[in-house]
């Protein structure tokens, strides 16, 4: 699973 | 950002504003679920901690502003302001059912196991379901005003067109979210049953009424 170190959407 | 989130950002907007005007402008929430907007109020809070802690861009903390206070408003406004007009005969679905699980299912499938990524995973869960308390309203009166089928319209299309910002980001920056995008199949799947009466009704001028 390729998760973002922090989550840029709304 | 490309076209699809932010069209999808503008909908999620235009749905908040739509209901903020509509019970400022007709002095009642009559039809709408306060539970609902309770359970949105609870999805932004938790998943917009992080203003706190990470900087994205001022258009990513100014949305997060306006959607906070917009449902922080929203509850006001149900709960205390014209409280008098508040549907809580029908408004009985039981929100436990929602936030218990989502709360569980946060703690077992995350992408780390952390305060913030618990509530934000928490947020995207809970708010795959938090429109039920509102459709099982409109299914408990048979009918809907509307405003509140066009706010609902707006609302639903906000995370279909987040389906179409992560199909195109899987493929432009190979940048996929699976909590994200299966929570995001689930609230718009819900909505589906909606968005066919509202094409076929409210479209062509009729008021929302479900088939006795």
């Amino acid at each position: 699973d390729k998760a973002e170190e922090t989550h840029d959407e709304l | 950002m490309n076209i699809f989130r932010l069209t999808g950002d503008l909908s999620h907007l235009l749905a908040i504003i739509i209901l903020l005007v509509k019970i400022w402008k007709t002095r009642s929430c009559a039809g709408i679920s306060g539970k609902s907007q309770l359970l949105f109020a609870l999805v932004y809070t938790t998943r917009y901690l992080d203003l706190v802690s990470t900087y994205i861009s001022a258009y990513n903390t100014f949305m997060k502003l306006i959607f906070i206070c917009a449902s922080y408003a929203t509850v006001y406004l149900i709960y205390m302001k014209f409280k008098a007009t508040y549907d809580h005969n029908h408004d009985t679905f039981r929100v436990e059912f929602l936030i218990l699980p989502s709360f569980v299912l946060s703690l077992l499938i995350n992408h780390d196991f952390a305060v913030l990524e618990i509530l934000w995973t928490f947020s995207i869960y809970l708010e795959s379901v938090a429109i039920l308390p509102q459709l099982f309203l409109v299914s408990k009166t048979g009918e809907a005003e509307s405003i509140t089928s066009h706010y609902l319209f707006a609302l639903g299309s906000y995370r279909g067109l987040y389906l179409l910002n992560w199909i195109y980001r899987y493929y432009a920056e190979s940048h996929y979210d699976l909590i994200a995008i299966v929570a995001g199949v689930v609230q718009t799947v819900l909505y589906c049953d909606f968005f066919y009466l509202y094409v076929t009704k409210v479209l062509k001028g009729k008021k929302l009424q479900l088939p006795a």
